[in-house]
């Protein structure tokens, strides 16, 4: 077993046994900072952990982070874990880092859908939804991402329980999307929620489930371009920017546009790189490059938002 | 455990909105069993799909039969999947 962090390979992919007793070393390493949060348990039992960023104070404004809410993209997994750590360590040596923690507080959802991530491990390494069975077909799984009651069941989403952008039954049938539903919905004091994804170096922001332009557009845009160049920075990597409507596609059910409808303005979904060549098979030589460049743009967006309270 | 020996994945860079619609037209046929991992949206975007080794020379034929332009990402799947389970185990170790 991994008995430290320091002697974790961060530039590995791991399963999901290894990813979560890592977290309890983490948690045992800053004790004053990071807390492990049972969520709830997912279709196939497996509890949702999330990592809590916080120095104190009650439902202080927070961040909300998740990656791996679609299995098969691993090196989503693989850069939250690396940002967890990032954030732990550079607390108390990072002075921007250090100043956010002092007022806000950051949630991470490193595994976002734990019965896929088994099951890429085990059964199918290109699959990419919950594992639910599904009334009245042989068909399992809900692709997560179409399953948040913003524009639910709309253009862009499948009716096809085969079909790997199912969007469900109904909006958060998911449990998987009820408990992250339910916990940002009783904290009540996020203000940014950040749903990292992978592949073809995007950051996006609302809406998917229209090409109308949110409120805040311009705002949104302006920090995006921002974040983006940052991460760009490093090694050069190309991202683009703009809504999920138009810069991919329409796709109705999608987490960041219920956010954003919640009222959390600093909605964005990043989708990390691919360099080209390999797509969701990533190799683990490139985990650290890439959370080291998105890390760039992460902390660009969590600074603004320290700075923009509303 | 599923395996995909010999699946390929292919990379369009779509030049028009007609070979995006040619492409659109793939994604809604069950009968390959094609895997977008890109979906066909825009001319600024790639498209990336896994295609499996069944359906190989039906999507190449379809593709050559409208012009579209195409080049392999990856020639055999599996065999990229093999080299990364393989170093997750030497990684366990």
């Amino acid at each position: 077993k991994e008995r430290s962090t320091r002697s974790f390979n961060f530039g590995a992919y791991h399963p999901l046994e290894t990813l979560y007793s890592w977290m309890d070393t983490l948690v045992a390493e800053h004790p004053n900072l990071v807390t492990k949060q049972e969520i709830g348990r997912s279709y196939e039992n497996r509890p949702m952990y999330v990592l809590k960023f916080s120095t104190g104070g009650n439902k202080r404004p927070a961040i909300w982070i998740d990656t791996g809410i679609h299995s098969r993209e691993w090196v989503s997994q693989a850069t939250g874990v690396w940002t967890a750590k990032k954030i732990a360590t550079d607390y108390g040596n990072d002075e921007s880092l250090t100043s956010l923690l002092n007022t806000m507080d950051i949630y991470m959802l490193i595994v976002a859908n734990p019965d896929g991530y088994a099951y890429t491990h085990t059964s199918d390494r290109m699959w990419r939804k919950t594992r639910s069975k599904i009334s009245g077909s042989v068909c399992r799984g809900v692709d997560p991402n179409r399953n948040w009651d913003a524009g639910f069941g709309g253009p862009g989403a499948s009716t096809n329980p085969c079909s790997d952008s199912y969007h469900g039954p109904s909006a958060h049938s998911e449990i998987e999307v009820k408990n992250v539903v339910d916990l940002i919905k009783s904290h009540g004091n996020f203000k940014s929620f950040i749903s990292v994804h992978a592949y073809s170096q995007l950051l996006m922001y609302p809406y998917g489930y229209t090409c109308k332009s949110v409120y805040n557009q311009a705002e949104l845009d302006s920090v995006g371009r921002a974040a983006a160049q940052k991460l760009t920075s490093l090694y050069g990597t190309k991202y683009k920017v703009g809504s999920i409507c138009n810069i991919i596609y329409q796709a109705s059910g999608g987490s960041i546009d219920w956010s954003y409808n919640l009222g959390i303005r600093y909605s964005f979904a990043f989708e990390l790189r691919d360099t080209g060549r390999y797509g969701f098979i990533l190799p683990a030589s490139q985990i650290i490059p890439t959370a080291s460049e998105t890390w760039l743009g992460l902390k660009h967006i969590m600074e603004y938002v320290r700075d923009h309270p509303y | 455990e599923r395996v995909f020996t010999g699946d390929q994945v292919i990379r369009v860079n779509v030049e028009s909105e007609e070979q995006i619609q040619l492409l659109q037209a793939l994604e809604t046929q069950q009968e390959w069993e094609l895997d977008f991992w890109l979906h066909p949206v825009s001319t600024e975007l790639p498209v990336d799909i896994r295609v499996p080794r069944g359906s190989l020379s039906s999507v190449m034929e379809y593709l050559s039969a409208n012009n579209i332009l195409y080049s392999v990402v990856i020639n055999n799947l599996q065999e990229l999947l093999d080299e990364e389970k393989a170093e997750m185990v030497v990684n366990q170790m």
